[in-house]
């Protein structure tokens, strides 16, 4: 059955979408049979990306690999109880219908709290939370002591997964693998950069979620968007000959991308 | 009356509260009484600012000017008829109440579509909108034909503002001014930024925004958060000697800071 990972994090642009795409299309270009859910109706972002993709295929005669797409239409509310019950249904009948002919299904969830955000939330295996190297995105997760360095309060978002994961248990009895990491950074280290990393080791443990390494801030990340290609999409970047390939910038790319899905642990096989 | 400005943007992590806050400690420090509505009721990154402001003076014994800070809650929805009245009453009521006692009232929205929002949309004498140098942030503006580049497609957040300017000329009479400010710009120019500023000189008119000159991705504008200052608390930041003031990108910051103030055209009094 298929595994399902969800991008999640409450925080707007900390880059969910981002690397769900790329994620994406790292596994479909291992062979693997890929699902996505967009649960962003307004924005949109990864349906969109895999429409260019489509685009880019046909009007370049490319031969690439694309996932199953879906989007749902959340109703963003403010009590649990307003979960209505055909939303609620319509979720879970198309995680079951994705579960056989998807080896991943991969979930993007928008920058707020909507009410099937939360239930992909309670069924994701694993849930990938990016976020800035800042203490406006650190906020959503709790408030460090500036004095001690102790996790004083936590905040909504580490509330969410907090909840999901007691549903999750309530539910399948099985585990939440919760993984952050630390996106768009910067090339150069900082002393804001080395607190906020000190302060994510601190409060892993109370949290639970571990620590992976970071996504640098690169320009390749975002400018292929347009046509729905990725770093990851070696050939087809070959045959477009549409961005510096050879560039250190996306050498590094790839290995980063490659290496964070190694770090997610999905239940793949791997060569 | 006071000069409203909203910081909006439905994108998530444009900017909008970190610009908002800068922009908030900029006029604070020429003398100007500010007023701040934050309605992004879940991670109210304004209204925590202020608070760290607030707790730093008394606890650094530091002469800062503050705010006045008020939050309210909005009630996400998807159609317009779902504003209820009391909602609309609550933030008219507000705005009126800090119309006297303030020189520049800065509302800061969620990075998502909210009722009260649209209603700060329609009433903002200036609109800010932050955007990253990517197709990402731009497709809520709009979807450009990647052949000959005319804009193809209006998106949401276009619709948004259109839609809050027609109901502003109903009601005020008066024009909005759309101001829109790429921000977190590399230091590096590249192929991709050059063609996200081109799109945006091509819809600006169409769109109707004037395109102002961009802010640089700095830690400094995000690394003093926990402590309620900015760059502009020059005082402040001799006093506590907290960072490395006499750094370029610390002066840069300033002035990137003082600029975007002058292109906003408020109608504040200055030396
Ligand atoms: N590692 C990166 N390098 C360069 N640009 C990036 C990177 N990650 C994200 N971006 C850019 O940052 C912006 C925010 O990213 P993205 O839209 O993926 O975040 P998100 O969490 O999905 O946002 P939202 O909450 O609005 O759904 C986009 O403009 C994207 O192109
Ligand atoms: N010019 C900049 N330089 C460095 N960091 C920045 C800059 N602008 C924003 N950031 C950082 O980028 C992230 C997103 O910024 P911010 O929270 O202000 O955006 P937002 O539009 O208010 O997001 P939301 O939609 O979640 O309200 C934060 O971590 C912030 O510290
Ligand atoms: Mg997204
Ligand atoms: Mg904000």
């Amino acid at each position: 059955p298929a595994h399902l990972l969800v991008c999640g994090n409450e925080k707007g642009g900390s880059g969910k979408s981002t690397l769900g795409l790329h994620i994406a299309t790292a596994l479909l270009n291992k062979g693997l049979r890929v699902g996505v859910i967009d649960l962003d109706i307004r924005q949109q972002t990864m349906a969109r990306f895999f429409a260019y993709r489509a685009q880019t295929a046909s009007i370049k005669s490319l031969d690439l690999a694309h996932p199953r797409v879906e989007t749902l239409a959340p109703v963003r509310r403010d009590r649990v109880s307003d979960v209505t019950h055909e939303e609620r249904c319509a979720l879970f009948r198309l995680l079951l219908d994705m579960r056989n002919d998807c080896d991943v299904v991969i979930v993007d969830t928008p920058g707020a709290s909507t009410n099937l955000s939360d239930i992909a939330h309670s069924q994701a295996d694993t849930l990938i939370t990016p976020m800035n190297d800042s203490f406006v995105d650190f906020d959503v997760l709790g408030r460090i002591d500036p004095v001690d360095g102790t996790l004083k309060n936590t905040s909504q978002y580490a509330h969410t997964v907090r909840q999901a994961r007691r549903e999750r248990r309530r539910l399948k009895g099985t585990v939440l693998d919760w993984v952050v990491v630390r996106n768009r950074q910067s090339a150069f280290s900082s002393r804001n950069e080395r607190k906020v990393d000190d302060g994510l080791r601190r409060v892993s443990m109370q949290l639970g979620f571990r620590l992976v390494d970071g996504i640098a801030e690169r320009v390749v990340y975002r400018e292929l968007f347009p046509l729905g290609l990725t770093v990851m999409d070696a050939e087809a970047l070959y045959a477009l000959d549409v961005c510096q390939r050879s560039s250190p910038s996306h050498k590094a790319a790839c290995r980063e991308i490659d290496r964070l899905v190694r770090m997610l642990r999905l239940p793949i096989d791997d060569e």
